[in-house]
Formats: structure tokens, C-alpha cells, sequence
């Protein structure tokens, strides 16, 4: 569980960075 | 049937859509009271990244020259920015009492949301550069309008040298939007109505300036060269439409189509 728990997290991490990039190019 | 209609948000929110659901379902398994590990480092990256997207978020919200962007984006952002303070919450709770289970039912609600609030600006996002794609559509299309009133070659030229970029670009952005989706019938029609766009533009300009020519020999058969150039316009004006409607597509329903 402990892994799934962090696994989560990261990706979400991960996902939250690829969104603001999203903004960041369209922007640029 | 795919759920995200474009390849860049499918590659983004899959992974986490995937781990959510399968982290829900060992939430339950793990109702019989199995000690949380301490989440604090991770959630503490996560919450890191949702405060810098937070504030780039409102600078977009503030410098955008598109207002349903502006109007989409707060709430999304503010979804995002609750959510993570969820997660923060149920990992100082869970610090306390690694069996708390209210917390990890927080855990479970704040991924929820950041999935849900990010899944908003993606999609607020990608219609504004849909928008900007429609738009460009329609320059052309109300260009094409002007075919009516060319009567002379040097008008013509004129013509053929100002929508030539238009449509270039035109072109260009519906054929990588083409490529972003996900959506097999809509990639379908989009290439079908580019293919139809392609044909068509030589033929109505051949069609003007057959007109022109009979005008201004004064032929009888300008009319009925006058009736092509106008048909061929209205089938161009057509294949333009009908991008347009599938670029508002988003959904996988069949009743979209007919």
C-alpha cells in the first residue's frame, strides 16, 4: 500500500508539472 | 471509445486517472485498518507544484486576451488549490494516527480533485486553442465571400494572393489538430473535409477566372460560369462549416455525427 500511496503522489506531482507547461508553451 | 479527446491530455491525466482508481479499490481492501505510511515528503512535492501552477495560472488569467479562458480557468485553479490542501490535511492527520480513516478517505477525495481540477484547465485550455483554430476558419471563410464581387484578373491576383496564407494556415491547424485526437470519426471527417478543401480551391479559382474571361467577352455563357464559381464557393463555405462543427466536438457520442 505504502507504494501506491507515493506512486499516487508522484503522478500527481508529475501531472500538475505537465500541466503548467501546458500554459507555460502556450503562452510562449 | 477513448476518454480524453486529445492525445496530450490523454498522455497527462491517464496515468493519475489509472492510479486513482486503482488506489480507491485498495483503500477498501484496506478498511481492515493497515497503518498509512508517512505521505508528508510527497505531499509536500505535490503541494510545491500546485502553488507554482497556481500562481502561473492567475498570471494567464490576468495577461489572457481571451475572455471564456479567463472565466474558465479560476475555478479549475481553485479546485486544484483545494484539493491539495486536502492532501495536506489528511497527511498531518495521518502523521497523528496512521489508522485514521476519515483521513484516508481525504487522501482519496484530495487526488479526486487535483485529477478534476487539472482535467478543467486542460480542457479550458484545449478549447481556447480550438477557438483560435475556429476563428482562423472563419477569416477564411468570410474571405471566400468576396469571390462575388471579382471581376477583373487583376482582382483575381489579388485575390489568390491574400487567401493563399489564410488557407495555408488554415490548413496547417486543422491538420495537427487532426493528429492531437483521439477520436477516430472526427480524425476521419477532418481529413475527409482537408482532402475536399484542397480539390475544391483550384477549381473555384479556375472557376473565377473563367467567369471573368466570358464577362468580359461578353458571353451568354457568363452565367452559367457565374452559377459554377458560386457552387464550388458554397461547397468550399460547406467543407469550412463542417470543420468547424467537429472542432467543437469533444465528446465520444454518436449522436454528434450523422
Amino acid at each position: 500500500l505504502r507504494v501506491g500511496w507515493e506512486q499516487l503522489l508522484t503522478s500527481i506531482a508529475r501531472c500538475i508539472n505537465e500541466v503548467e507547461n501546458q500554459i507555460l508553451t502556450r503562452d510562449s | 471509445m477513448p476518454v480524453f479527446h486529445t492525445k496530450t491530455i490523454e498522455s497527462i491525466l491517464e496515468p493519475v486517472a489509472q492510479q486513482v482508481s486503482r488506489l480507491v479499490i485498495l483503500h477498501e481492501e484496506a478498511e481492515d485498518g493497515n497503518a498509512m505510511p508517512d505521505l508528508s515528503q510527497s505531499v509536500a512535492t505535490v503541494k510545491h507544484a500546485v502553488d507554482n501552477l497556481i500562481q502561473i495560472g492567475y498570471e494567464t488569467v490576468n495577461t489572457s486576451d481571451d475572455s471564456i479562458l479567463k472565466q474558465d480557468m479560476p475555478p479549475a485553479l481553485q479546485r486544484v488549490e483545494e484539493a491539495a490542501t486536502s492532501l495536506l490535511e489528511a497527511s498531518n492527520m495521518l502523521k497523528e494516527d496512521p489508522f485514521f480513516a476519515p483521513a484516508r478517505k481525504k487522501l482519496i477525495n484530495g487526488s479526486r480533485g487535483i485529477l478534476q481540477g487539472t482535467s478543467a484547465l486542460l480542457l479550458a485550455f484545449d478549447e481556447s486553442e480550438v477557438r483560435k483554430i475556429i476563428a482562423q476558419c472563419r477569416r477564411v471563410l468570410e474571405y471566400i465571400g468576396i469571390t462575388e464581387v471579382i471581376e477583373s484578373m487583376d482582382d483575381l491576383v489579388t485575390f489568390v494572393k491574400n487567401i493563399s496564407p489564410g488557407l495555408t494556415r488554415m490548413t496547417k491547424q486543422v491538420d495537427d489538430r487532426e493528429k492531437e485526437l483521439t477520436h477516430q470519426v472526427h480524425k476521419d471527417i477532418l481529413l475527409r473535409c482537408l482532402e475536399e478543401i484542397k480539390v475544391l480551391t483550384p477549381v473555384l479559382i479556375s472557376g473565377i477566372k473563367t467567369y471573368i474571361q466570358l464577362l468580359s467577352s461578353n458571353s451568354p455563357s457568363s452565367a452559367d460560369a457565374k452559377n459554377n464559381r458560386d457552387h464550388t464557393c458554397k461547397a468550399l463555405g460547406v467543407e469550412i462549416e463542417e470543420i468547424i462543427r467537429v472542432l467543437q466536438l469533444t465528446s465520444a457520442g454518436e449522436d454528434d455525427i450523422e
